[in-house]
């Protein structure tokens, strides 16, 4: 089914 | 101090139920500029975004910036005792550790308050720059919502093909596959159910249709719904609220293993 990219691995923490 | 007045207490009903299955407890952020609020669900696959502007509100009076834990189950409890057509109030002393909303009906002769413990909220602040997408999909909110959920009747995921043609959702299960194609159309009598691609290039992604199930409770705050993707990048799904601001999710991927 592939897998789940996480939504911190493309934004950066300010 | 802190004293917003909305006279559509409804609108704020309908953002709560678009957020509460999605987020559990989130910072509510008020400032001068307006009330809103940026939350991951609790596996940081999904982020939300809300901001309701100042000028939507009736009365806006926020004399510092401030920010408000608050658990959205509670919140959403506590605002679907307004009416639909009732205005509503957010007060909150300076350092005080509870909100309360205040209800009025349209003839304003019931008046009810509704305090709310404030959280301790330790959450994760994520910069967002501001991107150019591949594609741009815009088409009727209810139209996106009926078919994310047709396409979970069959399978957990859809692919999300978008040329200059149209945009396609395609899923496979157990018991079948399943494609929807939606053409782009060229009416001009009706924008609201006009189905809008904007592309550079062509984009064809993965996603979970658990997280957009859950996107589309936002359904009744817009009749359109935006859908950016580009191929390196989170999807936004994006529903304007007419006069006060918008709300964002945006979803990962699911890539090839």
């Amino acid at each position: 089914k592939g897998a789940q990219l996480s939504i911190t691995e493309f934004y950066r923490a300010t | 101090m802190l004293e917003l007045r909305l006279l559509q207490g409804g609108l704020l009903k309908k953002v709560l139920e678009a957020m509460k299955d999605l987020v559990n407890d989130a910072n509510f952020d008020c400032s001068p500029t307006g009330f809103s609020l940026q939350a991951m669900d609790s596996s940081h696959v999904a982020l939300v975004s809300l901001l309701l502007r100042s000028e939507g509100f009736e009365h806006y009076r926020c004399d510092r910036n401030v920010s408000m834990g608050m658990n959205l189950n509670n919140m959403a409890k506590m605002l679907r005792c307004a009416g639909n057509d009732d205005i509503v109030t957010l007060k909150a002393d300076d350092g005080s550790d509870c909100i309360t909303f205040m209800f009025e009906n349209p003839s304003q002769d019931k008046i009810a308050d509704f305090e709310m413990k404030l959280m301790d909220i330790d959450s994760e602040h994520l910069g967002i720059p501001d991107a150019e997408y591949q594609s741009i999909v815009r088409m009727p909110a209810a139209e996106f919502a009926r078919i994310c959920r047709d396409l979970s009747t069959i399978g957990d995921t859809v692919l999300i093909s978008v040329s200059k043609e149209g945009v396609q959702f395609s899923t496979r299960g157990d018991m079948g596959t399943a494609n929807i194609v939606c053409r782009r159309t060229t009416t001009v009598d009706k924008p609201e159910e006009d189905v809008i691609i904007e592309m550079e290039e062509p984009v064809s992604l993965t996603f979970a249709l658990r997280y957009l199930n859950s996107f589309t409770k936002a359904t009744p705050l817009a009749t359109q719904v935006t859908i950016s993707m580009s191929s390196d990048l989170p999807m936004v799904i994006e529903y304007r609220i007419e006069g006060m601001g918008y709300i964002r999710y945006y979803l990962a991927p699911k890539i090839d293993e």
